[in-house]
């Protein structure tokens, strides 16, 4: 998904781990991973 | 650890200046020929990164190094402020980061390298449910790009290498380029070597053989000596890849410039032949394209134009010559008399659309100090008697390059910037003066003399901390002690 408003930012699921387990996100990123 | 490094050895830190009352930094942004700076904007206060976590158990067996997630709080330049997650207000232990050091990661690097994030020891009571916190702190938050270093990496790659032959203005006779050798790159600045540099060559202008502007020869013999007694001695040129002072093999030859070069090297273009090590063209800035017989511009033309051989100074100039392809050389007409010099050896080659030439009434309309010509006196000086008195006849306004891009840069940011009397130290500068798109830089610490205008696209400026992400030395303002 992509934030309509800029085009810049993208919707990604990140992987976060601790010492309890390991879990994941819903956060932004600067679109410049392609 | 750079600092370990002995170019960097007493390179300046920022550290303490940033979170001072009324820093500001200019923009990543600002600076187009800086790394990241087309993608600067997406970095964002609020954003969210993982970091070295220094609030831990200096050593366990398990987790040897010891990460925690930060959000940006500030940003000045490459740096940022940075407070751990779980803080809150605590400003305990906030730190500052260059952002494109190898120490800052998108949020989700640890679990792609299997290292748990583990809280900080002084709030590690703080929640039971660290899980819960995270994800309430981290959902719907900003992170880098998973790429981000990546393009740091790339961005920091310069479109030269070392050995490449190029034409480089002749620092000891500014009115010729003179056949170079890269020797080493630095950030996308270049070191180079002239084809019969001496051992002992220096990058200041040589006393003995500057060409009749003595506060200029003294200056920068006074300052390169108060740096030298905490620097390395300096040896060869530097300059940035996309310095209008460098050009590639035949350049000279196609606009008709004054070359010095070996008997080999000037047959070698005359015949039109290049060597695998020759720069080529397309590695430099794409030139103003100006076609054959549309240069607006005569010989004899006067106008105002920064002093090459003193950055602090705008200056009465005349246009000498009309090279091909809108190249001009111009001269400061307040050096000494041309008969008293070498002929033409203080003339400069400047583009008819160089930031750094001005009509006639510049200086006057945007009320700046205009230095006069020769045996005159600031006070006595009037463009109107002087163009009566030499029959000369004004650039018109319209034959300059009038455009001002949106460059953001105000007054009071801070910056690093090459000392162009001496382009192997980057020093620490504040914006003194913007004047559309011309800035004055001052060097932080040094008389105003030192004072440099710069174009805002100039390449020999860059962001706070560009040294430091690019491993060269900063130089810090003069201490008191040391002078």
């Amino acid at each position: 998904m992509t934030d309509t408003k800029t085009r810049k930012w993208e919707q990604k699921q990140v992987q976060i781990r601790t010492l309890e387990g390991e879990f994941s996100v819903t956060m932004w990123a600067s679109g410049t991973d392609d | 650890d750079k600092k370990t490094v002995p170019d960097l050895i007493n390179t300046y830190e920022w550290t303490h200046q940033l979170s001072q009352a009324g820093f500001i930094a200019a923009p990543v942004s600002c600076f187009k020929h800086a790394p990241m700076a087309d993608s600067w904007d997406n970095i964002t206060v609020g954003m969210k990164v993982e970091v070295e976590n220094t609030d831990c158990d200096n050593f366990s067996e398990d987790f040897p190094d010891s990460f925690w997630v930060a959000t940006v709080l500030r940003i000045a330049g490459y740096k940022a402020l940075l407070r751990y997650e779980g803080f809150g207000q605590n400003d305990a232990k906030d730190f500052w980061v260059n952002l494109c050091s190898s120490m800052v990661h998108p949020v989700g690097w640890c679990a792609t390298r299997g290292k748990p994030l583990i809280p900080p020891k002084t709030i590690e009571d703080k929640y039971k449910d660290w899980k819960d916190f995270l994800v309430k702190r981290l959902t719907g938050a900003r992170t880098l790009p998973s790429n981000f270093y990546n393009k740091v990496h790339d961005n920091l790659k310069s479109r030269f290498r070392c050995d490449l032959n190029l034409e480089v203005v002749d620092k000891n006779k500014i009115s010729q380029v003179k056949v170079a050798r890269i020797e080493k790159i630095v950030g996308k600045r270049l070191h180079v070597c002239y084809y019969d540099a001496r051992p002992d060559d220096n990058d200041f202008v040589r006393k003995e053989e500057l060409s009749g502007n003595s506060s200029t020869e003294n200056k920068c013999t006074r300052r390169t000596n108060k740096l030298r007694r905490y620097c390395q001695p300096p040896e060869g040129f530097w300059c940035h890849e996309d310095s209008p002072l460098i050009h590639p093999v035949g350049w000279a030859k196609r606009v008709g410039h004054k070359l010095d070069a070996p008997r080999e090297y000037i047959d070698h273009c005359a015949k039109g032949l290049r060597d695998k090590d020759d720069a080529t063209e397309d590695l430099f800035p794409l030139p103003y394209y100006v076609p054959a017989g549309c240069v607006p511009f005569e010989a004899g033309m006067k106008l105002e134009a920064i002093d090459p051989l003193n950055l602090s100074a705008i200056c009465v100039a005349t246009v000498k010559k009309i090279l091909n392809e809108g190249y001009l050389m111009i001269r400061i007409d307040s050096y000494d008399d041309e008969s008293a010099t070498t002929s033409d050896s203080d003339w400069f080659c400047y583009h008819m659309t160089s930031p750094c030439i001005f009509p006639v009434g510049f200086c006057e309309m945007n009320d700046l100090p205009l230095r006069p010509p020769k045996d005159y006196s600031p006070e006595t000086f009037t463009w109107t008697d002087y163009l009566t008195l030499t029959g000369a006849r004004p650039a018109p306004a319209h034959f300059f390059n009038r455009e001002i891009p949106n460059h953001n840069f105000m007054l009071g940011m801070r910056l690093e910037a090459a000392d162009l009397m001496d382009p192997r130290l980057i020093c620490v500068g504040t914006v003194s003066r913007v004047i559309g798109r011309l800035l004055k830089i001052h060097f932080d610490g040094w008389e105003e003399d030192y004072d440099q205008w710069l174009d805002c696209e100039s390449p020999d400026i860059y962001p706070v901390g560009w040294c430091q992400l690019v491993a060269h030395k900063l130089e810090g303002p003069p201490s008191p002690m040391k002078n």
